[in-house]
């Protein structure tokens, strides 16, 4: 499998919504 | 300068992709659901600070460590793991992903609460942390460790009873005493083993679990340095989204910041944004702890690489907050990684590092132009990735390198 690392995630907001089957991301997630 | 208008090149100043030594304090969480996030080597983890300088693991050390996270994950979804081989002598909860991830929070545990610093790892599910009067072995921490007998919360679960069955995910054998023993072991030859309990677990004054299960380590050992334990925040009955799935709804959110000298957070539950563009787990890895996702799409200054569909969808893609370095398959790797170099002709290339083999000297340079680099995954959601998770120093300015790394089959 590819594995999508932390560095690439930094400063997006990572929402994990497994109830409803999803993955989100969020641009400035930090501010 | 066309291309800087469009957006598809970062201009950095070098100095900023060289860590800070101090603590950014600016930010501090607000919301009660939320914890804060602090990298492990970085200046804000206070409570390891004193033995941070002698304790911060060298980039090798990083990047080797990622390299046995990687090989963990792969071997947990491949029918025939590196790990079969290996006999379990209690409940096992077995071929967990390395312990060792990046990122910490503070939380409380026991009555009255204490505090214990996690690494919080979304490519596993148990927590757990080095428990008194540890009766094998136990590795340095900060804080002190967890005490069963001076917690009035602290349960012991029996071997009777239906969790400790949860434990048994991969043929475990039964109990040798009547107390559930866990033993989880990690990639990298790291492991906790103890006391499978519940206790009350509290996030903050009013997000309080009781009856929490967790593991209360007596024999543990490897890489944690100084962390108390770890935060399992994966997708099996045992992992803390799962477990308070009554109060959050299994939705949990992190932002880590793009220095190690700044702050992220944690959340549980709540509103979710407007701006939050949401992608489908995938199914194919329904029945691993992993959150699946699909990449559909690689951009390279705004360049669109031409690699077909079907390489991502072999092998598919899992999100992992543990792991340092994204792992890309090895046609989509060489792709980016050729893209990336045509764009980048201004400036002196070195050797490769480690996993990585795309590497820049840019000591001689204040200010340089990188290429943006997109990913893109199912169902539209674009992602332009943070000038700061694009390029990693491995020795100072002397050698800078594309952060990406290739998996070393397309399919394997």
């Amino acid at each position: 499998a590819a594995i999508f690392g932390n560095t690439q995630q930094k400063t997006y907001q990572v929402v994990y919504d497994d109830a409803k089957g999803r993955v989100g991301f969020a641009p400035s997630g930090c501010n | 300068e066309d291309e800087i208008t469009k957006g598809y090149l970062h201009i950095i100043k070098v100095k900023s992709l060289l860590p800070s030594t101090a603590c950014n304090q600016t930010f501090k969480v607000s919301n009660s659901l939320s914890l804060e996030v602090v990298h492990r080597s970085g200046p804000c983890i206070q409570v390891l600070n004193q033995e941070k300088a002698a304790n911060a693991p060298s980039n090798m050390e990083i990047l080797l460590r990622d390299r046995h996270r990687v090989d963990s994950i792969h071997a947990r979804l491949s029918s025939h793991g590196v790990f079969q081989e290996k006999q379990a002598t209690l409940p096992v909860q077995s071929g967990a992903s390395i312990g060792s991830g990046d990122y910490a929070v503070t939380v409380g545990l026991g009555t009255p609460k204490k505090e214990f610093t996690l690494i919080f790892d979304t490519g596993s599910d148990l927590t757990w942390t080095q428990c008194e009067p540890c009766a094998k072995t136990c590795y340095k921490q900060k804080e002190p460790r967890l005490d069963p007998t001076k917690s009035t919360s602290y349960k012991n679960i029996s071997c009777s009873s239906a969790f400790c069955k949860l434990l048994d995910t991969e043929g475990g054998e039964s109990c040798s005493s009547p107390t559930c023993l866990y033993q989880v072991q990690y990639g990298d030859g790291s492991y906790s083993i103890g006391f499978f309990a519940t206790e009350t677990l509290t996030l903050s004054s009013s997000n309080v679990f009781k009856n929490f299960l967790f593991g209360c380590g007596q024999q543990n050992s490897g890489l944690f340095r100084g962390a108390a334990g770890l935060l399992g925040l994966g997708r099996t009955k045992l992992s803390l989204p799962s477990q308070t799935a009554q109060k959050y709804k299994k939705l949990f959110s992190y932002c880590l910041p793009a220095s190690s000298s700044s702050k992220g957070y944690l959340s549980f539950g709540g509103q979710v944004s407007k701006t939050v563009k949401f992608t489908p787990l995938s199914e194919d890895f329904k029945s691993t702890p992993f959150y699946g996702l699909d990449i559909t799409e690689l951009s390279v200054g705004g360049n669109k690489l031409s690699i077909d569909a079907s390489i991502f969808s072999t092998s598919g893609t899992v999100i992992d907050s543990g792991t340092v370095i994204t792992r890309l398959p090895s046609t989509a790797y060489s792709a980016l990684s050729s893209a990336f170099q045509k764009l980048m002709t201004d400036y002196p290339s070195t050797d490769g590092y480690s996993i990585f083999d795309t590497c820049y000297d840019f000591s001689k340079n204040e200010t340089i132009k990188i290429p943006k680099v997109g990913v893109s995954f199912k169902g539209g959601v674009e992602m332009d990735i943070d000038v700061s998770g694009i390029l990693y120093p491995v020795n100072g300015l002397k050698k800078v390198c594309l952060a990406f790394a290739g998996n070393g089959d397309d399919v394997k």
